[in-house]
């Protein structure tokens, strides 16, 4: 651990050579810094050197942009890989997309621009200040109503309600207080996004069963699917 | 040190009522 401790998925082909003319780029999110990136490698599987790289994103729900320019070795020679890291920003233009987590991505080099979608795990918006003051937690708690509530199961967990909160915590996700009633271990958690939306939730936890139950409440319903997700990638890696 | 002892209640009797039975 240490440099990088977020849940950072496998990367994924993003371009394979046959649709980028020989540029290949595989990829992945994560978050570094207090800002997310793009993590990739890019190949190139071409018969000529490649120069000329940039990328540009289309307007996305989030708001995210590159954060500074593509950072490629030119040229790029055939056969030659690369990995590389590019920061981005939450600021830019925003545009509702669907899925909401959806982000299309232009790359242009000396050939051609090549275009991609692929989808941005949103725990890597997680900011690093999201833990809700706790006399606000409760009246936030109270003040979302409950068809603001979606329960949910994260089955075959197998952390303790301890290894749980130190893990959700590296990835900001904070635990505001935590109970035992009977046996049973609450945690009361907030996180907010880039884009100020806080989720506040709920985990119950049972020493002797692997199935943790879920609430989430938040005034951003949209948003439940993409954090239901990102708690399962969370507590399961 | 009141207003902290307050919350601290408040969350074990969120907790309580959400606990299952």
């Amino acid at each position: 651990g240490g440099a990088s401790e977020v849940y950072t998925p496998p990367k994924q082909m993003w371009l394979p050579a046959s649709k980028g003319k020989g540029l290949e780029i595989l990829g992945t999110f994560s978050r570094k810094q207090g800002n997310p990136q793009m993590v990739m490698t890019f190949s190139n599987k071409a018969m000529q050197p490649m120069t000329g790289f940039a990328v540009q994103f289309n307007k996305n729900s989030f708001g995210l942009v590159p954060g500074s320019a593509l950072t490629i070795p030119s040229p790029l020679s055939p056969n030659q890989s690369i990995d590389t890291t590019l920061p981005l920003s939450a600021n830019g233009p925003i545009q509702r997309m669907d899925p909401l987590t959806n982000l299309q991505v232009a790359v242009k080099n000396c050939i051609d621009v090549f275009y991609f979608s692929t989808t941005v795990p949103i725990n890597v918006l997680f900011v690093e200040d999201g833990q809700m003051d706790r006399k606000v937690f409760l009246a936030t708690w109270k003040d979302i109503p409950s068809s603001n509530e979606v329960q949910s199961q994260i089955s075959n967990c197998n952390l303790s309600s301890e290894q749980a909160t130190s893990r959700l915590q590296r990835n900001n996700i904070f635990t505001v207080a935590n109970r035992n009633v009977d046996g049973q271990d609450m945690l009361y958690q907030s996180l907010r996004l880039t884009n100020n939306i806080w989720v506040l939730s709920e985990l119950k936890m049972n020493p002797d069963n692997p199935t943790v139950q879920l609430s989430l409440k938040t005034r951003a319903l949209d948003v439940i699917p993409s954090i239901q997700k990102a708690y399962n990638d969370i507590m399961l890696n | 040190e009141d207003d902290d002892g307050d919350l601290d209640d408040c969350f074990s009797k969120l907790a309580e009522s959400r606990s299952n039975p």
